[in-house]
């Protein structure tokens, strides 16, 4: 395992910790896309199954449960222990376009057309997207708390880093994964606009609104 | 190369 890959693995942990402790601390989920969390307990759930096929390391089978479990602590805050708080009406973000689509293309481009290995590539493309609810909902809204900036800077920069680790698997193994390079772009991508308005003023103290 | 069975990343 090389640096950017333990980073991001690090950062993408950083950003669900933050996120749970926000909701629980502050006993309130609002301005948080409960769809987008959804998905994402969907995009684990489906990605890490062979959790009970392969056994790769202690690290790995370690923090597979931990995100796993993180995903649905998360839903279940949202969805039940705290959903007098849910702000539901302005997490509108229609999610079958976004899984009926990706769903499509994990069976049209895969490395392997099994059932295991549909639903791994179906929980890559599906990641990619996952947080346009979240990114409606902020747009909508018009205005992102501090600590939920954080949350979304915490997780752009964990799929960057895995950038940086492919391009360094590529050059020193030999290795890529033209599928997980490729939906690891877009999703990096998506993040671009967040990254500026996360700098130019959620570092500089401000909170993040956008213009009218 | 292009793995596909094993995925050791996260």
């Amino acid at each position: 395992m090389n640096i950017f890959r333990f980073l991001g693995d690090l950062s993408h942990l950083i950003a669900i910790v933050i996120l749970l402790l926000k909701i629980w601390k502050s006993r309130s989920c609002a301005g948080i896309s409960g769809k987008s969390q959804a998905l994402f307990a969907v995009v684990f759930t489906t990605r890490y199954l062979d959790l009970f096929t392969n056994f790769i390391s202690f690290y790995n089978t370690g923090m597979k449960v931990v995100y796993i479990a993180c995903s649905y602590a998360m839903v279940w805050m949202i969805y039940s222990k705290f959903k007098a708080t849910y702000d539901g009406n302005h997490d509108t973000f229609r999610v079958e376009f976004l899984v009926a689509p990706t769903a499509i293309l994990a069976f049209l481009v895969n490395h392997d057309f099994t059932p295991l290995e549909i639903l791994w590539t179906f929980s890559i493309y599906l990641e990619s997207v996952a947080i346009l609810p979240q990114l409606f909902m902020v747009s909508k809204t018009g205005e992102a708390e501090t600590i939920t900036s954080h949350y979304l800077f915490a997780l752009g920069v964990y799929r960057t880093l895995y950038l940086f680790n492919w391009i360094w698997r590529y050059q020193f193994e030999g290795f890529f994964d033209l599928i997980a390079i490729v939906a690891g772009l877009v999703q990096t991508i998506l993040y671009c606009d967040f990254f500026y308005l996360y700098i130019t003023k959620v570092l500089k103290g401000k909170k993040l609104s956008l213009p009218a | 190369g292009d793995e596909s069975t094993l995925k050791d990343e996260l």
